[in-house]
């Protein structure tokens, strides 16, 4: 049987900034992403899902850093394309399994969010690659969550 | 300079999962990614933004295939847990810039997105990850979508 999942990994200095409710047309994402990084601001993921409505809902994490850079330069930008709110929260961490071929692997996903659930540490964000399945949770839950997950994945043997 | 881009690809053949207003508690997605597994069906990505008023927004991807078996596992796990809808969406494609260290590379995402933002194409979905920034659009945008990103990235040279 392939070991797929190699390790997990916490990362507790994180800003998230949710867009609610941004125009979903052309050009609207473009913008926003070039002015956040005309700010010098590193941007870490970026999670869209659209709400099949006229509008989209868009998640990006930063490094800690200056918030109030990115705060006038996001809502200045949801201002010229007039729709959108935006809501800053640094009381995160994002903990994450690590491997290879973790899609084909039915089930890596679901072991994680049931190993996160079993701890009754809710989920915010989540976002998926074959190397690498990412939950954005409550900073209080980081410790609980990464000892959850590596348990969940026989990961301390070596 | 770094070379980060090596590539862009495309998949046609995608069904996406758009669950709306889910209930934003523990055990929520594990339960539905639990019964998705046992339904035997595989799948791709994985979005989940949280809405922050006690529901989120989760959206996934599977390979085309049997979406009556997805609806009915989907639609009765819903019902029990109590919130949200269901979205079935077949008419997409995912447009894929692949490379690596593309996080530390401020820019790619935001030249991918202006790329596709010139030919009016539509982003309904957002997935990033080091190796990996995908868009979902519309199917009909699919072969557009990806000659602009080719030359966006002027992958056309050897
Ligand atoms: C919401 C945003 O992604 C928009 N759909 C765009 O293409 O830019
Ligand atoms: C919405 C869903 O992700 C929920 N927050 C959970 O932890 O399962």
């Amino acid at each position: 049987e392939h070991i797929v999942v190699s390790g997990c990994a916490l990362k507790k200095d994180l800003t998230r900034v949710t867009l609610k409710h941004v125009p979903d047309q052309p050009g609207v994402v473009a913008q926003i992403f070039s002015v956040v990084g005309e700010a010098n601001i590193v941007v870490d993921d970026i999670i869209q899902n659209t709400m099949e409505d006229g509008t989209a809902n868009v998640s990006f994490t930063v490094e800690h850093g200056d918030v109030a850079d990115l705060k006038i330069v996001v809502d200045k930008k949801l201002k010229e394309l007039g729709g959108g709110s935006a809501i800053y929260d640094a009381n995160l961490a994002k903990v994450s399994v690590v491997g290879v071929g973790m899609k084909q692997s039915t089930g890596v996903a679901t072991k994680m969010f049931g190993a996160l659930a079993r701890e009754k540490v809710n989920i915010q964000n989540i976002s998926t690659s074959e190397i690498r399945i990412s939950c954005i949770i409550a900073k209080a839950d980081a410790e609980k969550a990464l000892k959850a997950v590596h348990a969940a994945f026989d990961l301390g043997k070596a």
